[in-house]
């Protein structure tokens, strides 16, 4: 039966089409994914990736990746970069270029804004079905928390939790935002 | 790291080598880097939290089973890609006024007894609401397949100070020959610029200073002061009641 099932093994998947992005903002930029799911072959090797592009100062959600660590290889353009650890120290606070790599250790949080230039990136991750955690947006940790518990979390209103929890619309890529404009 | 060889020939009772004080409660440490320990590749830790005392949330890079020796509360998971669904009843707050509307992921409630389980890389925070102190045995699987780093617990906080005590024996002499012993660590939000997160969160640069706990000196279990207020189901009776008053109210409605 090898030639039925391992044989025929689907060994390719493109997610360099704009069209079949997972997530898309058309201000922002777009992110696709490629896990066991869409490639079956890939709970063999227990790998998994994603390419993302992020358009002219937009901004990726800060995140961490639940259960992999993540090597980024930067493919065109650059971005800002920061990775903090679990002391909430900076533990990488640059400019990432073309031809770059990044390794962002499992569960670091990560935050990236794009150059003028914009920004485009393969990463790929060590577990077959990688599981990104976002920290702020539509659908976050803020959001899943209690309004009561965030206000006693950080000592603020209930006015300033509302505002932390619900403030950002957009989810995973933000459009460049209000510093952006303020720069400018 | 290289493995090394299980010295088990002497076994010990070990009591917490180390422990943290905080607004509302304390948390006592076993040694990571004890032998017999880094050979099962697990961690112990023991939350003693006060009344009105609260967790702050916070995830970490291995699956812990936490047993709850005294003491109730309630606590949140975030589990990624679940939806927030308990929401505020529309009607009453908009009857009684409030301008807050919230909705979250779903509350549980534990008691003495219980077994949690709290998955690696999920955030969660836990909250004493009885009279008397909470204590939480806290067991860590370091090894488990789900932590890719080292076989060390790695705590993350989304908010406060809390000073980094899971750390071992070892790592814990290197900080303080830097001078960093003891010193309080920031929450995951400090390592970020301030531009970062006004444009992640939407928010204003006084806002940023409390994320990222600029003026905050809590460790991990803050005291809450005010009425805690969360989405909470009914106890059966109440609900029982409160369901046959909705089935009058909705007679005459389609």
């Amino acid at each position: 039966g090898l030639e039925e099932t391992i044989c025929t093994l689907r060994l390719k998947h493109n997610i360099g089409r704009s069209e079949r992005a997972d997530v898309f903002n058309p201000r922002g930029g777009r992110i696709s994914t490629a896990n066991y799911h869409t490639l079956p072959v890939l709970r063999q090797v227990r790998l998994s990736a994603e390419r993302g592009v992020l358009y002219s100062n937009a901004m990726v959600a800060p995140h961490y990746t639940v259960n992999s660590h993540s090597v980024m290889y930067a493919t065109r353009g650059s971005a800002r970069v920061q990775v903090v650890d679990n002391f909430g120290q900076s533990v990488f606070d640059g400019e990432v270029q073309e031809g770059q790599v990044l390794m962002i250790p499992q569960n670091f949080v990560v935050i990236k804004r794009a150059s003028d230039r914009g920004f485009e990136w393969i990463a790929f991750k060590t577990n077959d079905n990688a599981i990104t955690n976002l920290l702020a947006g539509r659908v976050s940790q803020m959001r899943m928390l209690p309004l009561g518990v965030l206000s006693n979390m950080y000592r603020i209103s209930r006015e300033e939790a509302q505002r932390l929890k619900y403030g950002q619309q957009e989810m995973r890529v933000f459009s460049p935002g209000r510093s952006q404009g303020r720069r400018e | 790291q290289s493995p090394r060889a299980c010295r088990l020939e002497n076994l010990r009772a070990q009591e917490p080598v180390r422990r943290a004080e905080a607004e509302a409660g304390f948390t006592e440490v076993w040694d990571q880097d004890n032998d017999e320990f880094q050979c099962a590749g697990v961690n112990m830790i023991r939350h003693t939290i006060r009344p009105k005392g609260l967790l702050l949330p916070g995830f970490s890079n291995a699956p812990k089973l936490v047993f709850v020796a005294q003491g109730f509360g309630i606590r949140g998971i975030a589990i990624p890609g679940c939806a927030e669904t308990y929401q505020t009843d529309l009607r009453r707050s908009q009857s009684a006024g409030s301008a807050f509307r919230d909705q979250h992921q779903k509350i549980r409630p534990f008691r003495e007894g219980d077994l949690l389980v709290v998955p690696a890389g999920v955030s969660h925070w836990m909250y004493n609401r009885g009279q008397s102190d909470l204590v939480l045995i806290v067991f860590a699987d370091t090894r488990n397949v789900a932590n890719q780093i080292d076989p060390y617990l790695r705590k993350f906080y989304l908010a406060g100070r809390p000073e980094q005590v899971e750390r071992g024996v070892e790592e814990w002499e290197r900080s303080s020959r830097k001078g960093s012993s003891g010193e309080k660590s920031g929450n995951l939000f400090s390592g970020f610029a301030d531009e970062f997160l006004e444009e992640a969160f939407q928010i204003d640069g006084g806002l940023v200073r409390k994320l990222k706990g600029e003026d905050d000196e809590r460790d991990r279990i803050v005291q809450v002061d005010e009425d805690f207020e969360v989405l909470l189901p009914e106890k059966d009776e109440e609900e029982r009641s409160r369901g046959r008053y909705i089935e009058s109210e909705s007679e005459s409605e389609n």
